[in-house]
């Protein structure tokens, strides 16, 4: 537990002192209460459904079919390192298998959260869908936004489509969108970007929420054609998958032009090569 | 063959639906993977030849950072970092490697030490399965000024006897 914020200059991080979870955003432009926290979905479905009845359909590769709200992995450990270039949260859960690092580095816009996630137990015989979720204080409503295949930015309205009315059946996987670059939610004062290195699903299931999948380890194929539930065994134990989030808070004014510049620096970023360098000193090199 | 249409042509491959949205067989994914994983061993060597024209010795690359592994980072004591900026303007980058020792110093191309700090490496990514690497830390600075579609190199010595990570507290 710990009462000071943490801040890089740009961006002040205050954590809950009682639970050590993050619990307000400041930046230069915007002041933001913000939750966020690991949870899963119970995935539909067990080895004794038949996956072709669609009332009984699994989750599974082609469709994400919850059963219920996801439910919430309790935080377990705080662990807070600072140093003269980066200061880093380290928070561990009740369950081992998830565990995140959020990064200040010094004079940069943005927090960046390093998630990390895996093996997923299905021992249980249970079905596992993996978020980060945001909650927060913006009044964004029913609306939120994400990027479609990369390109613009598209506006999404939670229960709604623009062209045809919608039934609302699925109220969680009826409001997933493909999120490959960016998603972000805004009022009139605040907007809270959330950029991912790769491709996942994402959505707003409630005004000042969004929510992100990162992991799903499912026990049964869901009849649509793969022919396998989504259980890779890597190493016998199943996949870890480690990843980052990059947080962007603002004034909306200036949203645009935050998550573009840092669009480009991480999905462009430089490129690492080494060469050994034993038998010289810096001055010969 | 041109070497990096090898990389081209599996990233034109993994365009397909299946392989963008997971919804392949397992046998089909690891199919796919093989494919980046030669595109991308044949762009390295090109990007070796290029190097090479401006005078760097030859360059290894670490596919393993996601799991903050490196054979040449935390297997030698002096080596050397080249951060090329892909983009047309200039940026900083935050590099992180990952080192065993528990002291470093990183100089610019002028021989000017640059700010660093060592960081341990969260338990969870120590444990993680098939994970080899001996480094327990990661060496953290910040490349600045990387010029347009260009490159800067960062000489980097560690030693195992000096501690220097007081700046480093736990909460």
């Amino acid at each position: 537990p710990r009462q000071a914020p943490l801040s890089n200059g740009h961006v002040t991080l205050d954590l809950d002192p009682a639970s050590g979870r993050l619990a307000r955003i400041r930046t230069d432009s915007a002041d933001v209460a913000v939750n966020q926290t690991f949870m899963w979905y119970h995935g539909y479905g067990s080895d004794k459904n038949d996956p072709w009845e669609p009332q009984h359909r699994p989750t599974g590769a082609y469709v994400f079919n919850p059963v219920a709200d996801a439910i919430p992995i309790q935080p377990k450990d705080v662990v807070i390192l600072e140093g003269p270039l980066v200061k880093e949260i380290r928070h561990s859960f009740a369950e081992t298998w998830v565990s995140q690092v959020t990064r200040l580095y010094t004079g940069e816009p943005y927090a960046e959260i390093e998630w990390q996630v895996g093996p997923i137990p299905t021992e249980d015989g249970v079905a596992k869908e993996v978020i980060s979720r945001f909650t927060s204080d913006i009044s964004s409503n029913d609306l939120f936004y994400t990027d479609s295949n990369g390109r613009q930015m598209m506006e999404r309205q939670r229960d709604r489509r623009s062209s045809w009315p919608l039934n609302v059946t699925e109220p969680v996987s009826g409001n997933y969108y493909p999120v490959n670059s960016r998603i972000y939610i805004r009022d009139a004062a605040s907007q809270l970007t959330v950029l991912s290195d790769r491709s996942q699903g994402g959505a707003s299931l409630a005004s000042g929420q969004l929510e992100l999948m990162l992991h799903r380890r499912t026990v049964q194929d869901d009849g649509f054609g793969v022919g396998e539930p989504l259980n890779e065994t890597a190493y016998g134990a199943g996949l870890v998958v480690r990843g980052r989030h990059w947080v962007l808070l603002s004034d909306p004014a200036e949203g645009a032009r935050l998550h573009r510049d840092l669009a480009q620096r991480v999905f462009m970023a430089p490129q690492l090569s080494f060469s050994v360098a034993e038998d010289t000193t810096v001055e010969e090199w | 063959p041109n070497r990096v249409d090898i990389l081209r042509n599996a990233m034109a491959i993994n365009q397909h639906h299946d392989a963008v949205t997971g919804t392949e067989k397992q046998p089909v994914a690891d199919d796919y993977v093989m494919r980046l994983s030669e595109g991308t061993e044949s762009c390295q060597q090109a990007v070796n030849d290029a190097f090479s024209l401006a005078g760097l010795p030859k360059q290894s690359f670490c596919n393993q950072l996601n799991t903050s592994s490196c054979d040449v980072t935390e297997g030698h004591d002096q080596f050397v970092v080249t951060v090329y900026n892909p983009l047309p303007r200039a940026v900083g980058h935050w590099v992180r490697v990952p080192v065993t020792g528990l002291s470093a110093t990183v100089a610019d191309g002028d021989g000017t030490v640059v700010e660093s700090q060592l960081s341990p490496i969260p338990e969870e990514v120590l444990r993680l399965p098939g994970r080899t690497s001996t480094a327990t830390y990661e060496l953290v600075f910040r490349a600045d000024d990387l010029p347009p579609l260009g490159f800067r190199s960062y000489f980097v010595s560690v030693s195992a006897s000096i501690a220097v990570s007081q700046h480093m507290h736990k909460a």
